[in-house]
């Protein structure tokens, strides 16, 4: 659905926080900001993939709203440790 | 599964329950557990033994926000529950968030802990996620009917890809291990009085019927609304979306929005104000604002103020500009005062009176734009609502770009 518009900085955190939970992302010092937008790009693809949503790489409210869904705690991906 | 593929390598495991939610008796909490591990046992050669004391390969708990182990648990919602593959130690043990509302029926306002301790389990002994949209490893809860629940065919490969699948004589759990506190009967017994296990067996959901063309000159629809924007037309469980920003219709159905509502709604319309969005059917309202289902409900539409002889109502629709919202049942109609929660003096009236041109049954009906739009059938009837005026008659599906 369409997002209500003020909250679009909180979800880029809230996306972070859920990638790194479930997808092994890892803020990464880089210096090139590109590279660490790359990076997240890269997982947000890999989640949607997952889920069989379209595969964009953008955080999109269809991706947003599967985030914000009740879940389980357990990683989605084999890094599991 | 997990790395390397952890499983048990033994048939009997054993399991404890270490402490317990106030959210439901203790005595539903080890049922919902008991007929978890009985989803798993009945497929496999796995026996599971509940012990009372002592280290059990399996250590059940429900605990809030850090308990330890450094999987901080986040408070209602988010994330439910969690557990680990099997192995020493932790390995195995569920862990649930207690700051969840625990519940022992599929209700709108809780997670049934059955089907949570279900998919748990099955990480306690050795799946991982399942990308199959509706298998219980599937990362997302999914509120459904658990009374007859039969676990998925994508879950079932899994488990016996690490296990095999159950050996004839010993398909049911049978015994449990002492120590055991003599006065209680242990759920791990109670399945020996169980008939002997069926094969799981495929469910063929009930026939649906193929999603009408968006043309089809004959397109009726059971309930319209707008949502952020967006118009929703309803018909059966297809879901035709309508967006501003799209050109196109986007197809979806109920139940992929909102696994947890029922399909073939009578009625529907949005409170922008409140981000909420109002579905009817038969005789209850549920209020959902984007995919999320608002605590409480369903409520009773009588609630409403409808009296006791209106079963349903036929279509809705919502004016922001008066904070109302018009109920149509029959050739009669409500008026529903937002403001003060209660319905207008005078209603109910009826629809001829003040809606010339309109004498027949409301499928739905939809405010867009300062004027209603009334779908009868197949035709939709456009009304400036201030002039009181019919404007014209269109098909139904004119909004489709037919």
């Amino acid at each position: 659905f369409p997002v209500v518009p003020e909250k679009e900085k909180e979800d880029i955190q809230f996306a972070k926080k859920y990638l790194e939970n479930f997808y092994d992302f890892k803020e990464k010092n880089s210096p090139f900001k590109s590279k660490h937008l790359n990076h997240m790009a890269d997982k947000i693809r890999e989640m949607q993939s997952f889920f069989g949503l379209e595969v964009t790489g953008e955080l999109n409210r269809k991706t947003l709203d599967m985030m914000k869904q009740p879940r389980c705690g357990i990683p989605d991906v084999r890094s599991y440790s | 599964t997990f790395p390397q593929s952890p499983r048990w390598k033994k048939e009997d495991v054993t399991y404890r329950i270490l402490n317990y939610t106030p959210d439901m008796l203790q005595a539903d909490v080890e049922e919902a557990i008991a007929k978890a591990f009985q989803l798993w046992s009945s497929v496999t050669p796995l026996r599971f033994i509940r012990l009372y004391s002592g280290q059990a390969d399996i250590m059940i708990s429900f605990a809030a926000g850090f308990h330890g182990d450094f999987y901080s648990f986040d408070g209602p919602g988010g994330t439910l529950a969690h557990a680990y593959p099997p192995g020493n130690g932790i390995g195995g043990d569920a862990h649930f968030d207690e700051d969840e509302n625990w519940t022992k029926f599929t209700t709108y306002n809780g997670y049934n802990l059955f089907l949570v301790a279900a998919h748990e389990l099955g990480h306690s002994l050795g799946l991982g996620h399942s990308n199959v949209f509706g298998a219980l490893m599937y990362p997302i809860y999914m509120a459904r009917d658990t009374r007859d629940y039969k676990l998925p065919q994508d879950d079932i490969d899994g488990i016996q890809a690490l296990y095999g699948p159950p050996r004839e004589s010993s398909a049911l759990p049978t015994k449990a291990f002492p120590p055991q506190e003599p006065t209680e009967k242990t759920p791990a017994e109670a399945p020996t009085e169980m008939s002997p296990r069926e094969e799981p067996t495929e469910t063929t959901p009930s026939k649906t019927p193929p999603r009408p063309e968006d043309c089809d000159p004959h397109l009726t629809f059971d309930a319209i609304t707008t949502l952020r924007g967006e118009i929703l037309f309803f018909k059966g469980s297809y879901v035709w979306r309508k967006s501003p920003y799209f050109s196109g219709i986007e197809h979806d159905t109920v139940s992929l929005l909102w696994p947890s509502l029922a399909a073939g709604f009578d009625a529907a319309y949005e409170i922008d104000k409140k981000d909420q969005v109002i579905f009817f059917k038969d005789n209850q309202y549920w209020a959902v604002s984007g995919y999320t289902i608002e605590l409480g409900f369903p409520k009773p539409i009588q609630n409403l103020g409808f009296p006791t002889s209106v079963r349903k109502i036929d279509a809705a629709l919502h004016y922001q500009n008066t904070n109302k919202t018009y109920f149509f049942v029959g050739n009669k109609y409500w008026i529903f005062n937002e403001n003060t929660q209660s319905m207008e003096k005078g209603y109910p009236r009826k629809i001829a009176a003040d809606f010339r041109g309109l004498g027949h049954r409301v499928d739905a009906a939809l405010q867009k734009n300062g004027h209603f739009y009334f779908f009868s059938g197949s035709n939709q009837y456009e009304v400036d609502i201030k002039k009181k005026k019919l404007i014209r008659v269109m098909k139904s599906n004119s909004w489709f770009n037919c």
